[in-house]
């Protein structure tokens, strides 16, 4: 990686955000 | 036939490579079926964490930023996961606190940051992720380690909590000062405990098993005392409200008994190397009251030196003990009503809550230093307990 270029931030969602979309994965899921 | 050159450990460059259909396996394997008491016991500590950041570190490497985020996003929901079933288990929720921890400091180790560069060595700068800033992941793990946390000080507070009564003030230890019960009788002393009975020596040993298993672990130094302080905390508020509510707690054996206890934690925090951690400070309010059971409480110079000692205490503490104390014998007097006026005027001006007990729900902000490791992740080997055969070492 050349050191000029700078790193992409990545958004993160909050925990609960994580939490919520772990539960609404598992209601989909069969 | 084909010839296995095995490949020098300077080659590796600290990255675990895995498909993507990988990923359930990998979370599976390594958290959600990963028993601490079963191969995690002979694993070098933070491995879990360690393992975790280098497949983390070849996402990046490929640029995938939706792996980086599915990864980090399924080892966090299978963490919380875990501790959601095995939540009471002190072993698991300790094993998994420290491991979060791991994973938090690696990703600031090796975030490209300078601020968390100054110990790395030339090869593990080499080894800073490549494409993505994960600076807001981090806050998310840091959250995570702080709920991790207070579900280890609940767990342990749990084991703890039977035996603080029992063990710093029922049960005692020193020969001879029992006294005389008021009928006259004197007590049976015992140094052995009768069956089903905590002694301090209960306590003591279970501290010294928390604090075993969170070296064992790998939890950093600074978290353990932040631990044990926040264990001491609960045993002198514990220990301190029970005597506050029984008349048969306030005697000047008492007293001598409840030092002797205090004395012996503070010894166990030498043998640790815990002196300095804050935990001794948090039995200060105990402390006093055992003091102000032992001391005179006649003239208006010993509540002069009951008001200067008992600075830990509030006032309604402090009178609590007062008129609580009970004499061990026919020739030593109650407090008397005037004294306790006494000290209720002297202490008018304390700005200070009314408040008797002490907040046994309470719990100190934790905090995280961050602590570098000197691992160097290209010479880290998968055990094959770890049922990771899918993950290959670039």
């Amino acid at each position: 990686r050349p050191p000029s270029r700078p790193r992409i931030l990545l958004k993160a969602p909050t925990l609960a955000e994580m939490e919520e979309m772990n539960i609404s994965e598992e209601e989909e899921s069969p | 036939h084909p010839v296995n050159i095995p490949r020098r450990e300077k080659d590796f460059q600290g990255m675990l490579e895995y498909k993507k259909e990988d990923e359930l396996k990998l979370v599976k394997n390594l958290i959600l079926e990963l028993k601490p008491r079963g191969v995690a016991v002979n694993l070098i500590p933070g491995l879990p964490a360690y393992i975790l950041f280098m497949c983390l570190r070849h996402a990046d490497y490929v640029n995938d930023d939706q792996k980086v985020r599915t990864l980090l996003t399924s080892s966090i929901n299978s963490i919380k996961k875990i501790l959601k079933k095995r939540g009471d288990d002190f072993e698991t929720v300790s094993f998994w606190l420290a491991n979060t921890c791991r994973f938090l400091h690696c990703l600031k180790q090796y975030s490209g940051d300078e601020a968390f560069m100054k110990h790395n060595t030339p090869k593990q700068n080499e080894h800073t992720l490549s494409n993505f800033d994960l600076a807001e992941y981090r806050q998310v793990i840091s959250d995570l380690a702080i709920q991790i946390y207070q579900q280890l000080i609940k767990c342990m507070e749990n084991i703890l909590q039977p035996m603080i009564v029992s063990g710093m003030l029922e049960h005692e230890t020193i020969q001879g000062v029992s006294g005389v019960k008021p009928t006259g009788l004197r007590k049976r002393t015992s140094s052995i405990a009768d069956e089903g009975t905590y002694t301090l020596d209960s306590i003591l040993r279970q501290l010294s098993a928390f604090h075993s298993t969170m070296c064992q672990h790998g939890t950093d130094p600074e978290l353990i005392k932040q631990v044990v302080k926040q264990q001491f905390y609960i045993i002198g508020a514990v220990t301190l409200n029970n005597l506050l509510l029984r008349k048969d707690m306030c005697s000047w054996s008492k007293g001598m008994q409840i030092r002797y206890n205090v004395s012996q934690l503070e010894e166990w925090l030498r043998d640790k190397g815990l002196m300095t951690c804050g935990a001794k400070e948090t039995l200060e309010p105990l402390i006093q009251a055992a003091q102000l059971l032992q001391v005179k409480k006649k003239t208006d110079e010993d509540a002069e030196a009951i008001c200067s000692m008992c600075q830990a205490l509030t006032t309604a503490q402090i009178v609590k003990v007062l008129n609580l104390y009970t004499p061990v014998n026919e020739f030593e007097e109650r407090v008397s009503v005037a004294f306790i006026r006494t000290i209720q005027t002297r202490l008018r001006d304390r700005c200070e809550s009314p408040q008797l007990l002490m907040d046994t729900k309470m719990i100190y902000p934790v905090t995280f230093p961050f602590s570098p490791s000197s691992l160097a992740l290209e010479t880290i080997q998968i055990p094959s307990s770890l049922n990771l055969g899918f993950l290959t070492r670039v």
